[in-house]
């Protein structure tokens, strides 16, 4: 438990230095796959030129999703974490001193793809946004509920797959609700558009009200 | 690293007893919502009445994975482990004990939806099987090497998608021949059949080869 003592001083540092800096900071946790990388570079095309965005990337190998990232216009870290299976509060501190952070803009933080451990280390994030593609199954919420329960906001995504799947996605709001009653969700397709006007929304007037 | 070394003695106790009592046990891992729990369901309806099989089922909450088990007509315990992310030997030793684990017999157990951790810890199986779904992108084995290096087999599931994706199979295949030059695959859907004859196949050899 000292571990987690340590990682919160570290995260209420990033925090201070996030709002001295009028910076909106995400964590995105999902699934490996869910679609958080997809869901960032589509969202940088729809800011570009109109908000400054920074990204932290969390895996455990390759700077595949940076790159990414990089490709789509944006400057992006990506943190290694070996044998780690999540991002904590000093890889991120260390990861802000070499980004350009302006104010009004945003810090997007990727963490590694796991619904357990990362719901445990808070980052200095203002909040958590939980990724539940509706290929994973309505049940998600219920077997891994601290991270839903972490979560200010569900992405319910890849929407467009619905007509293909027996996915009950009124019944996966209703676990995640039952996790976590104030949990807004957001029903998106990174891919194909659906959901991402709200999601931009969302985003921008965090961005507004940390400036 | 002590943690590892005494789940490693505890595994090595498993591995004894499940040989003394020619038990074919495997490891299935997988990202959350991967087709776990279903694969299983199938697979039980396959090998009804012709092979002894147990199951251990590992979550943080519910036992929603052992009941699904249960209504399919097998004995199962559910491990919850809460904040933990993965089984460990210890817990499936315990498990152990209070199944009926039969001569020829097959020992399943279901890890906790995780790419990262299960890698690091033998529990006494004979194979890890890890469970790729089309679903997640073909770029999982590059970013989550240690799980696909340590398993056997891996079955890619869900299949039946394909014709409503991007996805490249044969990409993801040579990324995971990549990290595991020995990885054998079987391309799957356990909601349509796909694979399933090749996948029962090798559970039979096992058993056989255990006996
Ligand atoms: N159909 C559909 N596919 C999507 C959507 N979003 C992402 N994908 C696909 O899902 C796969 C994984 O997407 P990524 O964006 O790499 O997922 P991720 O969560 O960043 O994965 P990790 O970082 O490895 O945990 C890719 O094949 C994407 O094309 C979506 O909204 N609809
Ligand atoms: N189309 C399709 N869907 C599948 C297949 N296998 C599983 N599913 C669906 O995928 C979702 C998750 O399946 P589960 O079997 O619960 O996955 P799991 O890996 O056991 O999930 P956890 O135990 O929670 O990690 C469910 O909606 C299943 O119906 C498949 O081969 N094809
Ligand atoms: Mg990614
Ligand atoms: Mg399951
Ligand atoms: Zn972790
Ligand atoms: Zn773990």
């Amino acid at each position: 438990q000292d571990l987690l003592a340590r990682n919160d001083a570290e995260a209420v540092a990033n925090r201070k230095t996030l709002a001295q800096l009028g910076v909106f900071a995400i964590n995105l946790v999902s699934s490996p796959g869910s679609g958080k990388t997809t869901l960032l570079v589509e969202t940088l095309r729809r800011l570009a030129g109109e908000v400054p965005v920074a990204v932290i990337e969390g895996d455990q190998q390759t700077s595949r999703d940076a790159d990414r990232i990089r490709a789509a216009g944006a400057p992006a870290i990506q943190v290694n974490t070996g044998k780690g299976c999540h991002l904590d509060a000093r890889m991120v501190g260390q990861a802000m001193q070499r980004l350009p952070l302006q104010n009004g803009g945003l810090l997007l933080i990727e963490n590694v793809g796991n619904l357990v451990c990362p719901a445990a280390f808070d980052l200095g994030e203002a909040h958590k946004v939980a990724i539940l593609s509706v290929t994973e199954g309505e049940d998600k919420p219920l077997k891994y509920p601290d991270m839903f329960r972490a979560a200010d906001l569900m992405l319910l995504n890849k929407c467009d797959l619905l007509p293909h799947l027996a996915f009950d996605a009124d019944q996966a709001e209703a676990f995640a609700r039952r996790v976590n009653p104030a949990i807004r969700i957001i029903r998106s397709s990174a891919t194909h558009g659906s959901g991402m006007d709200e999601w931009i929304d969302w985003l921008r007037a965090g961005a507004a009200a940390a400036r």
